[in-house]
Formats: C-alpha cells, structure tokens, sequence
C-alpha cells in the first residue's frame, strides 16, 4: 500500500459518502444519474466476485464490501424510495447504457489477460467503469448547473482513478511485478473523460459559484 | 523480467 493508492481509495470512499449523503439526509438525487450509478453496481459486482476466493487483507476485504453496498442501496434509493425517487430526473437521464456494457462484455472476451471466468469478468468490470461516468456527464450537460454536493461527488470520483494512476507509476518504479497494461489504459481512459469536467470544475466551483 | 500482475487493487 503506497500513499497514491491511500488517497485513491480514500477519495472513492469520500465520492460514494458524499452521495449518500446527499441521497439520504436530503431525500434528493436531483441532478444524479440512475444509470450511472447501475453501471458502478455492475461494476463492483463484477469485479469483486474473487471477495469470496481470495482474501488479500482486511482493509481490502473491507472496502469492496463498502463499494459493493453502497453502489447497490444507491440504486434501490433511487429506484423504489419514495421521497428520493421523485427527485430523480427520469426525462433527462436517458443514456443509452445497456450499449456500453455488450462492447465492454465483447472487448473482455476480446482482449483479457487470462481467458477465464472471474478474469473476463473482472477484465469487463475495468472496461466498464472507464465509461460508466457518461451518462452522468450527459445528465450534467443537460440540466446545466447542479447543486454543490453532486459536483463533489463527480469531482471526487473522478479524482479517485487519477490517484491510482500515480500509483501505478509509483508501483512501476518501486516493486517487482507489475500492474497489467489493461489497467493503465482503462484507468487513463476513465481519467481523460473526466477532463472538461475539471476544466468547468476548477473554473466555476473554486470561484465560489455552482458548476454550470 | 517483472514477476506476474498484482491483484491487490480496489
């Protein structure tokens, strides 16, 4: 565990608190797309399958367990509570993201690492998190400006993959094996589409007024 | 040459 990959997972963490923190003190998920939020439930439920095969620390077990049960009681927030569900922008957050998920699942079979189950999965759930963002960043450009708490969240868990690139490199520099170049290239994919995000961020949010 | 990939990652 180096300092980048600390801050990475910590600036996850941070991403998926500030959301349900938004959803659950505030009763809202205006601004906050449902189908970016399925896409990381895939995401994490794909790529964390091997919670039950292989242990690696408590810390490591910990954390999925916190991913994988946050990103689903967003989705059930957002889909059948009540109060939330009604804030939930259902006209504007029409991504089509069933069509990211058959290229990423054919890209997997595709281009893997090993041609096995748990590896084409978690291969797909790498793929799949470098775009599941967009519709998100669709809903965003459609409804304008949002509210400071969904900026946060964008921004942190844009942020979060940023810091695990720094990490790679670290990793590269510092230890004897290696991270496969699969990750770096989702992970730099996933980063880059975050890049006018930060631009508007940067440019409106630190100048005190809410992203537009 | 690198040992094999590391999966230790989040």
């Amino acid at each position: 565990m180096n300092i980048f990959r600390l801050a990475g997972d910590m600036t996850h963490l941070a991403s998926v608190l500030v959301l349900l923190l938004k959803i659950h003190t505030i009763k809202s998920c205006a601004g906050v797309s449902l189908r970016t939020q399925e896409l990381y439930a895939i995401v994490f439920a794909t790529r964390y399958l091997d919670i039950f095969t292989s242990f690696v620390s408590v810390y490591n077990t910990f954390m999925k367990l916190v991913f994988l049960g946050s990103s689903f009681s967003i989705v059930w927030y957002m889909r059948y509570h009540k109060a939330v569900h009604r804030t939930y922008d259902r006209e504007q957050d029409t991504f089509r993201h069933w069509f990211l998920v058959l290229p990423c699942l054919v890209l997997a079979l595709l281009i893997h690492e090993k041609f096995t189950f748990l590896e084409v999965l978690w291969t797909f759930s790498l793929y799949l998190e470098a775009v599941a963002i967009l519709p998100q960043l669709v809903l965003l450009q459609r409804t304008r400006n949002i509210d400071n708490l969904t900026g946060q969240y964008i921004f942190l868990l844009g942020g979060y993959r940023g810091l695990y690139i720094l990490n790679w490199i670290y990793r590269y520099f510092t230890e004897p094996h290696f991270v496969h170049w699969i990750t770096w290239i989702a992970g730099l994919v996933q980063t880059l589409l975050y890049a006018d995000f930060f631009y508007y961020y940067f440019l409106r949010f630190i100048g005190g007024r809410g992203v537009e | 040459e690198k040992e094999t990939p590391i999966k230790d990652e989040l």
